[in-house]
């Protein structure tokens, strides 16, 4: 009865709450942990010594080289028609403005659609995006593409409705996108509240006035590391099991929910099997990934590295979408493995997490689709994920400590199984 | 590379031994 008595040990036993509190002393001693500095690098440090002092195997840091973006003093202020401070947050890789800013008449809309109809009355404006929210993948368009589709047509700048469902006049940033064949300009997300209140300025014919002022700039590349930690495997140690999350933040918040919990439950999954004295099959790897935030960098040359071992793979998982109130696992790969993965999350009763369904990854294990490698993430209650997401709302208060064990658990329970299995999942 | 596919596999098989760990 290992399922039981792992569910049994995290949420009730002496694991419980171990999730939670382990986060919050690296939350609390490091806040938050953008690529290229030198606290994200003294965090991984931290985390290091820690996984080393748990007892697990193998602990160690890989390489990354990573892009270095500053975000520097910014402000947007409305001048006209009065004077009031846009609350706002630049976009990572925007590059900054004249150290007088840049002023000038804005322009509303809320698509692109408009903007491309309204083309003529772009040039020499600031473009301000109050595109509705409809869901993140679809909205974050206009965080990714305001600027070059902005530049297009000869705007100075653009300033983008913030990608979120929900707000308390908060900004939220992410990473934008240039075109190397449009020129770059500033870009910034405003508050909900701001960008609507412009629109309601704009459709009443109020002319619009506003000071943009960015200090963001792009040093050379730096080098980070993905930290990887093993509880080596008993009989096929070279085959892999792999549970992640990823370490670094954006500069805004603590990074306690985007990504600290998935990084701690996979810690915690690794950490559970060795506090349990159990040894699977095959090798248990845990990677908190470094460089996520800025395109997935670190998982992405991490694949590189060690896609010559694909075959070696038997499951990539991630969770970055919320360690919120668990029910289940969605996974991806052949039939055969999605009935298997299935009869596993029926013993996730106990934590009633047994909902199973086909689907998509995360970007960070998305890689090793192509040479077949099954792939899956945590399925949690993470309705209100977008609240709180690359704002300085991302804090250890959104976490919560029973919601994180009964993650850690599914984790765990999830990932120890595949890894003790006696055979690897087939592959299409 | 070259992938593992085990086509000789029982799934009837491995769905009970994930039923051992409960």
């Amino acid at each position: 009865d290992v399922a039981n008595k792992i569910m049994d040990f995290v949420v009730n036993g002496s694991a419980k709450g171990q999730t939670y509190n382990r986060l919050a002393l690296f939350t609390d001693t490091f806040g938050n942990r953008l690529v290229g500095t030198q606290n994200l690098e003294n965090s991984i440090d931290f985390m290091l010594d820690q996984l080393k002092k748990d007892g697990l195997d193998n602990v160690h840091g890989e390489n990354v080289t990573v892009p270095n973006w500053v975000r520097g003093n910014e402000s947007a202020m409305l001048l006209e028609p009065r004077r009031y401070n846009l609350i706002m947050l630049g976009l990572g890789s925007s590059v900054g403005t004249p150290p007088e800013g840049i002023t000038a008449e804005a322009i509303v809309v809320s698509s692109f659609d408009e903007l491309t109809n309204r083309s003529s009355e772009v040039p020499g404006k600031i473009v301000v995006f109050n595109q509705p929210w409809v869901s993140y993948p679809v909205s974050v368009a206009y965080r990714d593409f305001a600027a070059v589709h902005t530049a297009q047509l000869g705007g100075v700048a653009s300033l983008v409705r913030s990608i979120a469902g929900f707000s308390i006049h908060s900004p939220h940033t992410g990473w934008q996108d240039y075109s190397d064949k449009v020129k770059k300009i500033p870009t910034a997300c405003i508050a909900v509240e701001d960008a609507e209140m412009l629109a309601r300025m704009a459709a009443r014919g109020t002319k619009i006035v506003i000071q943009l002022k960015m200090q963001a700039k792009t040093l050379p590349q730096s080098i980070s590391r993905n930290t990887v930690a093993e509880v080596a495997g008993s009989v096929h140690p070279e085959q892999v099991v792999l549970v992640s999350g990823h370490l670094d933040s954006w500069d805004v918040g603590q990074g306690a929910m985007d990504d600290g919990g998935g990084a701690f439950i996979s810690w915690q999954a690794l950490s559970v099997v060795r506090q349990l004295g159990l040894r699977p099959k095959r090798t248990m790897r845990m990677v908190m990934w470094t460089g996520e935030e800025v395109g997935g960098v670190g998982s992405l040359q991490y694949y590189q590295r060690h896609k010559a071992n694909a075959s070696n793979y038997d499951l990539v998982m991630e969770s970055d979408m919320g360690t919120f109130t668990p029910y289940g696992i969605e996974m991806r790969g052949s039939n055969d493995t999605l009935e298997i993965l299935k009869s596993i999350v029926e013993l996730l009763g106990p934590v009633n997490a047994t909902t199973f369904r086909k689907g998509e990854d995360g970007l960070d294990v998305s890689y090793w689709e192509k040479d077949g490698v099954p792939g899956g993430s945590l399925l949690n209650h993470n309705e209100h994920y977008f609240w709180f997401h690359h704002s300085d709302g991302d804090t250890m208060s959104v976490q919560d400590p029973h919601s994180m064990d009964l993650c850690a658990a599914v984790w765990t329970v999830v990932s120890y199984i595949v890894a003790d299995l006696d055979n690897m999942l087939p592959r299409n | 590379k070259s992938l593992l596919k085990r086509p000789n596999y029982d799934l009837q098989k491995i769905k009970e031994e994930i039923a051992s760990y409960k």
